[in-house]
Parts: C-alpha cells; sequence; structure tokens
C-alpha cells in the first residue's frame, strides 16, 4: 500500500541541469555538439521532422550508433551520458 | 582518429604543463600522479615530453572550475559535461579545464588517502571495525579533538592501523597559508564563522582562514572535502547532515526520495524543508586519470574519434587496465610521429604527503592501547592445491640455451609466435625463445631451432601445434612442415593444403576447437581441417568479417590463453572468443614480461 502512494518530486535549488524533455534535450545537444547551427534549428519551422532526422543521422554516425535518424532509446542513452564538452563537429 | 581543421599541432616537441588548482575531492599527490600517467599515455607513443612547471606560462594550463569558470564555455553542474580542452596554440590554447561538480576520484569510488596515524599515507579500508563496531566512513568516535580518522585494514581492534581523514581541522590546500588547518572561529567581514564558507568568492570553492581574523591577518586556505561531502547541488563540498527533515521525514542516510533520476542526496543541514541546502551523496566518480588522457589528447591537436573503444570518444567509460587504443595511437602519430619506442607501463606507487606536513604532535586515536603493528591479513603461507597439482601436459625435455646472452627483449619483432605445450614460443632468424606464465620462469632461450626441429629452414613464417594430436606444424614460403616429437614429415607446399598459388606466407595460426586451425595470408583466412589436411570449402575469407578492429596486416596471429592475437609492430591486439578486442598491450612488455 505505500508503494501505491504517489512520490513527491521536489525542484533542488541549484541544480543546473534539470531533466529536460527528451526533444528539447535532442534540440540542445545536436546543437551544443556541433550537428545542428543556431539558423538551421530558427529555420527549422517547416521542415522540423526532416531536419531533425537529418542532424540526428550525422550525430549517430559520428558517435558509431545505429543510423535511424529516430531519436531511440540508444540515441537519447548517448545524449544523457557523460562526456567532454569538446564539440564533435565544428570548432 | 581525427585532427582539428588545420591540423593544428604543437610546433615543439619538449611541453610544459601547469597545474593552477587542484580539486578538493582528492589528495594532491593523487592528482599530480594522475596528471603525469595521463601524459605518459602520449608521450610512450610519440615523440613528445611532458615537463610540469610551477610557474610562469606553461604550454598546457590545467585548472578545475564549475560553472562558467571564465571562457565562456560554462560546465553544467554534476554529471552531463566533465571537461574540456583547447587545441594547439598561444594563451588558452591547450588548456584543460576539469568540472568540479563531478566527484574526481580514480573511477571506483571516493579515494580516502590517509595522513599522519600509522599506515604511511594508505586509502582508508571502509568497512572498518572499531571497538566492535562497524563503519563505512572516517569517524570522530574515540577522540576528543573533532579530527575525523579511519582504520586502513578491517579492523582497527585487530590490526591498530590508522590514519587521518581529509578534514580542515587538519590541513588546507593552496591559499597562502602553506597548508595551516583552519582557525574556527575566524573573522571575515566583521562576521564570525565557525566552517569553511564560500562567502566573497564567485567560484563556489570552501575556504577558511589560518588565523582567527582574515580581516586583520589575511592568511587563508582552501578546505579539503571530507569524505561525507555532497557533490554540487547547492552546497558543494559540505558534510551531509544526518538525520535531516525533509517534506517532514526524518532520513538517516542519503536518499532518491523527491527525484526522479534515482540519484541519491542528502541535506547539508538538519532541516531541508526550512533550509534547502542539498547535494549529491558521493557515488563512483570520474576517474580523473581517464578523462586527463583524453583532455590532452585535444591539447596535443586530436579531435573526438568515432571508434567507441578509442580514448578520444567522447563519452566517458570506465576501463580498469586502460591501454591505449590503436585509433589514438595511429592519430598522434599522424600529428607528432612515432617516438623511440613504447616504453613499460609500470605503476607508479602513489606518493605520500609525509614529506610536505609533519604534525607538531602525532594525533592518534584516543582509545584503547597504543597502535601496534599486527599483520594485516593472518599469515598464511600461500599454498594451494595448484601447487600440488600435476601438471596435465607431457613431461617435456627442456633443449639447452643455445646462447643465454641473446634476449628475446632485445629482438624488434618475431618471424611467429605461438603456444606449444602451454608455452609460448618466439621464433626468430633459427632461434626461438620460450614463456611460460603457468611455471612463472621468466623466458628461457634462446634456443637452437635446429637442435629441437631438425630440417625447418632459419626463418619460419607461422606455426601452430595440434591440441588433438600435439603435433606441431611449421609455415614458411609455400612450404610446410610436420612434426611429431623429432619426426618429420615435409617438406610439403601450402597448394597441396588448398592454399592457391595467390596467397602471400602464412602469417599466423588459430585452433578452433578439435580438429580446426584457420590460417591467415594477408587480409584473407582459410579453416583447415588437421585431420585431412586439407582447407574447408567458402574458403579464404576476409579477415574483417569476424575480426573487427585489429590489424588486417598482422604480422603474426596466435592464440594463446584461448584467447586469439593478432600483432603489428610492438603491439598485440587480444580478442575475446566472442570477437571483441579486449586489451591491447605490447608484445614485449605484456607477452614477454620484460624488464
Amino acid at each position: 500500500p505505500l508503494q501505491s502512494k504517489q512520490q513527491a518530486v521536489v525542484t533542488f535549488p541549484g541544480e543546473l541541469v534539470t531533466r529536460l524533455p527528451d526533444l528539447e534535450l535532442a534540440e540542445s545537444y545536436l546543437l551544443r555538439f556541433g550537428y545542428t547551427t543556431a539558423v538551421e534549428v530558427g529555420a527549422r519551422m517547416g521542415s522540423k521532422h526532416e531536419s531533425l532526422a537529418k542532424a540526428l543521422r550525422k550525430m549517430q554516425k559520428h558517435l558509431g550508433l545505429e543510423e535511424t535518424g529516430e531519436l531511440d532509446a540508444d540515441t537519447l542513452e548517448a545524449m544523457r551520458a557523460p562526456r567532454c564538452g569538446v564539440p564533435d563537429v565544428g570548432t | 582518429f581525427l585532427t582539428f581543421e588545420g591540423d593544428l599541432k604543437w610546433d615543439h616537441t619538449d611541453l610544459t604543463y601547469r597545474v593552477m588548482n587542484y580539486s578538493p575531492d582528492l589528495d594532491k599527490a593523487v592528482i599530480d600522479d594522475a596528471f603525469k600517467r595521463a601524459f605518459k599515455v602520449w608521450s610512450d607513443v610519440t615523440p613528445l615530453t611532458f615537463t610540469q612547471i610551477y610557474s610562469g606560462e606553461a604550454d598546457i594550463i590545467i585548472m578545475f572550475g564549475s560553472g562558467e569558470h571564465g571562457d565562456g564555455y560554462p560546465f553544467d553542474g554534476k554529471d552531463g559535461l566533465l571537461a574540456h580542452a583547447f587545441p594547439p596554440g598561444q594563451g588558452i590554447q591547450g588548456d584543460a579545464h576539469f568540472d568540479d561538480d563531478e566527484l574526481w576520484t580514480l573511477g571506483t569510488g571516493i579515494v580516502v588517502k590517509t595522513r599522519y596515524g600509522n599506515a604511511d599515507g594508505a586509502d582508508c579500508h571502509f568497512p572498518f571495525i572499531f571497538e566492535g563496531r562497524s563503519y563505512s566512513r572516517c569517524i570522530t568516535e574515540g577522540r576528543r579533538d573533532g579530527l575525523p580518522w579511519c582504520s586502513t585494514t578491517a579492523s582497527y581492534d585487530r590490526d591498530k592501523k590508522y590514519g587521518f581523514c581529509p578534514s580542515e581541522l587538519l590541513y588546507t590546500n593552496g591559499g597562502n597559508s602553506d597548508g595551516s588547518p583552519c582557525i574556527f572561529p575566524f573573522v571575515f567581514e566583521g562576521k564570525s564563522y565557525d566552517a569553511c564558507t564560500t562567502d566573497g568568492r564567485s567560484d563556489g570553492y570552501r575556504w577558511c582562514a589560518t588565523t582567527a581574523s582574515f580581516d586583520q591577518d589575511k592568511k587563508y586556505g582552501f578546505c579539503p572535502n571530507r569524505d561525507t561531502a555532497v557533490i554540487g547541488g547547492n552546497s558543494q563540498g559540505d558534510p551531509c547532515v544526518f538525520p535531516f527533515i525533509f517534506l517532514g521525514q526524518s532520513y538517516s542516510s542519503c536518499t532518491s526520495q523527491g527525484r526522479h533520476d534515482g540519484k541519491l542526496w542528502c541535506a547539508t543541514t538538519s532541516n531541508y524543508d526550512t533550509d534547502k541546502k542539498w547535494g549529491f551523496c558521493p557515488d563512483r566518480g570520474y576517474s580523473i586519470f581517464l578523462v586527463a588522457a583524453h583532455e590532452f589528447g585535444h591539447s596535443l591537436g586530436l579531435d573526438h574519434s568515432s571508434v567507441r573503444e578509442a580514448l578520444m570518444y567522447p563519452m566517458y567509460s570506465y576501463v580498469q587496465d586502460f591501454q591505449l587504443h590503436p585509433d589514438d595511437v595511429q592519430g598522434i602519430q599522424f600529428l607528432y610521429g612515432h617516438g623511440s619506442g613504447p616504453k613499460p607501463t609500470t605503476p607508479r606507487p602513489v606518493p605520500t604527503e609525509e614529506s610536505q606536513l609533519i604534525p607538531t604532535e602525532g594525533p592518534q586515536p584516543m582509545p584503547t592501547e597504543e597502535p601496534q603493528p599486527i599483520p594485516t591479513e593472518a599469515g598464511s603461507t600461500f599454498t594451494t592445491e595448484e601447487d600440488e597439482e600435476e601438471g596435465t601436459l607431457e613431461p617435456t625435455t627442456k633443449p639447452i640455451p643455445v646462447d643465454p646472452s641473446q634476449d628475446a627483449c632485445m629482438e624488434k619483432s618475431f618471424d611467429a609466435i605461438t603456444e606449444i605445450n602451454g608455452e609460448l614460443h618466439f621464433f626468430k632468424d633459427g632461434k626461438y625463445w620460450t614463456y611460460s606464465s603457468y611455471w612463472n620462469s621468466g623466458i628461457q632461450g634462446a634456443f637452437s631451432v635446429a637442435n629441437t626441429w631438425p630440417g625447418l629452414p632459419a626463418v619460419i613464417d607461422a606455426t601452430f601445434q595440434d591440441v588433438l594430436t600435439k603435433r606441431v606444424f611449421f609455415f614458411a614460403g609455400r612450404q610446410f612442415w610436420v612434426f611429431s616429437g623429432k619426426s618429420m614429415l615435409g617438406p610439403r607446399s601450402i597448394e597441396k593444403l588448398g592454399i592457391g598459388r595467390g596467397a602471400g606466407r602464412i602469417t599466423g595460426a588459430l585452433q578452433r576447437g578439435r580438429g580446426k586451425v584457420l590460417l591467415f595470408s594477408g587480409e584473407k583466412y582459410w579453416r583447415l581441417d588437421v585431420k585431412i589436411q586439407r582447407v574447408d570449402k567458402g574458403y579464404p575469407r576476409a579477415t574483417d568479417d569476424i575480426f573487427t578492429g585489429v590489424p588486417l596486416d598482422a604480422r603474426n596471429v596466435f592464440l594463446y590463453q584461448d584467447k586469439y592475437h593478432f600483432c603489428q609492430g610492438s603491439f598485440y591486439w587480444r580478442v575475446t572468443p566472442r570477437y571483441q578486442v579486449d586489451r591491447v598491450g605490447y608484445i614485449k612488455y605484456d607477452l614477454l614480461q620484460c624488464p
């Protein structure tokens, strides 16, 4: 009976990284590590799905993941993994 | 591997580095040693040298920081981004920065190195027994001065071996007080402090005054983290306070309540609900050595690799016995060329800091009697059943070395390598050496090939022992010989085996269960049925069909201790029966155990 009680989730003060929804996480990861540019993100309104898939494929290829172009479990796991801050693409 | 655009590299090979500050997570000596080992990873395979300097402008400046730390590329708290570094060049270029919101360890959890006591700076042993109770953290029980201590063996009661844990009451880091301990209370800007504080700083580091008044004396130092210090949150470095209240409940240990990610946390005051002060509890942490070796790769001009097993792959993963991946070696040698040759990677003991700080009075735990040195483990002479077990190998008469002064360790390469009767055999120019890890006898030889296997040419290309019949096959050029003891059949042409004229020399052989052997040549291999001495249909096949990640132009291929070995240059690639490269090592130092 105790387990069925809903656990409270707290926003901890000072926590720099909050758990982003998957899509937001992906967009910020792809931008941060050079797979998309700010211009591409801004211009994505019309073809959001296609450009995201393209960037995901680029990232998956670069990191040796299966190139699905989808935000699958392996790709999300890679995005949440601890890593070096140097961009994978670009300067 | 990838290099940065324009192949940025240093224009000199005698590089200097300077460590500007240290993480409070680890002893300074442990961090210095980790950086030294991380640079050695690269200097072992290049002409580069690295010298630590303590003042002035170094090529590579190393620092710890958190959040925005001055370069416009902020870190992001615990986990996520661990570190970054800049490609070679002047100013900030070449520098390496480490996120101090991480817990820096050697990869397997918090390292609590002791000082003073009677354990010569050994690490704490958790858990340990003191007066019949078990403890998994440093304690102040048994003392009146509040200094945290721990046992360095499983039982203080039995062994009386102990040391003091990191504490601001024992020493400080950096600052201008030569490691003097904090003085509490101290006065800073008219306010009195009873504990380390981050007040007055923007970088989050905890400090204290080492006299009663900072305002007056301006003497200070940075506080080392205690073993109970939290990571990140809004109380970085402060110890957990147990019990603490969270949403009205009392907690006496770290909890994941209130979080959706399962991470353990604690409050750093007795009441989270009122004070909202918290941080994450220590976990395995990240290996400062592995992360530093990666970052220094950037500092030298390497960009991220897409080879998962490579050091320069962007994601962190802990490996216990680190070996530089061939992809990394190729990358760095593309930029700087080869060194004078790899050197053995002997683990270096971490120096203790005994010489740096000498206690005025050696603090000793109060309880019971004086510490007495007692053997850490019950003295047992190491006799095992194996010692008495009969060897399963047939007794062999050992050949007489032809010239013991001919040293296998001086050879740059070998004609052939294989395991015969459980011993590794290294062949070169009519001589051979043996090495047995089973007998622990070191390298034996050199022996004469002509004495042991009369009729063979001086230079052979490959050899293997049939596991069923114990016959030994030798290959040289396009011929092969089969020995049963000293009886020999051959030479015969390898075409008789079904290996066509297009094939070059046989470079190696892998026994595959009973009666089958893979024979390698160039980038192909055949499967030989040893009984009928004929290769199977459907061969040759491409080596990289199943052996991915090994050099395709391997000089020697052999089976040893049930794993496949592919040699190229000074290195070997070891492949598991599941076809995964699980080690890249030095032939001389790892296989031959050369000094």
